[in-house]
């Protein structure tokens, strides 16, 4: 944008890295150290033996919990409390579970295939109950894939912000405000890619339809889901799960 | 806004 200074670029790359250090849910030393951490053999049958509306549940309050570190990343980013209120509920609604699957590479090691989930990491059998595994598949090859970029934590902190802020999202009220904070956040994004020799990755990254596929997908399951177990999901499940995902 | 009401609060709650 001309009318965007290197200086308020730079402002904005420093608050998005600010919000999102602050809200990241799980420091990435911790991960880092827990790496090689997996369940057992018995621990994954437990989990497999459990019935599928546990699995569900406790898959649901996880989501929603990683969600609610999205909200407050959009809430600490500068710009986005600008926003009409329409507009933050629209990209919230449509983007806070692309960041976090995007989150979710920093909590998986692609070199034994498992992602961290209730303190050690798992591998996709562990998730046999839910009856997806499709869902849980592409979910671990997506995370492979971002694996392969290795971002850095800045990178991650301008990319999710960039997966939320997408003025290409319907129902947008004011669709030119939110296109101006995107487009200043592209700018912060190349601009440190620049300066870190790190430009390739740009030809690399997912294709949005990929992240809003797999959010579909787990929409889709969702329903059947709730087909089956309309009292459970009635009662049980997280309201914010509900209202972002049936 | 009634069927958004969780996220509206959470939008709206400063102190978190």
């Amino acid at each position: 944008s001309p009318n965007s200074s290197l200086t308020e670029i730079e402002h904005l790359t420093q608050n998005v890295l600010k919000s999102y250090r602050e809200t990241c849910q799980l420091r990435l030393e911790d991960l880092q150290l827990l790496r090689w951490e997996t369940f057992t053999k018995e621990e994954v049958g437990s989990y497999q033996k459990k019935s599928m509306e546990e699995m569900w549940e406790r898959c649901a309050c996880h989501i929603t919990e990683a969600i609610q570190y999205v909200v407050e990343f959009a809430k600490r980013m500068s710009g986005f409390m600008d926003l009409c209120q329409n507009d933050q509920i629209v990209l919230l609604k449509a983007g806070a579970m692309e960041v976090v699957l995007v989150r979710m590479c920093r909590a998986f090691n692609s070199e034994n295939r498992t992602v961290f989930f209730e303190g050690k990491y798992a591998s996709p059998e562990l998730f046999k109950s839910l009856g997806c595994n499709e869902l849980i598949n592409s979910i671990f090859d997506f995370a492979h894939s971002l694996s392969s970029l290795h971002f850095s934590e800045n990178e991650i902190a301008l990319f999710t912000a960039l997966v939320l802020i997408n003025s290409n999202r319907p129902w947008l009220q004011e669709k030119s405000k939110v296109e101006r904070l995107q487009n200043n956040l592209e700018l912060a994004f190349k601009h440190m890619l620049r300066k870190n020799h790190r430009e390739g990755i740009l030809a690399k990254l997912p294709p949005k339809g990929k992240l809003r596929n797999l959010c579909y997908q787990h929409m889709e399951k969702l329903r059947s889901f709730r087909q089956m177990y309309p009292i459970i999901v009635h009662a049980v499940f997280p309201p914010l799960y509900k209202e972002l995902f049936s | 806004k009634e069927k958004h009401k969780i996220l509206h609060r959470l939008l709206q709650d400063s102190s978190s």
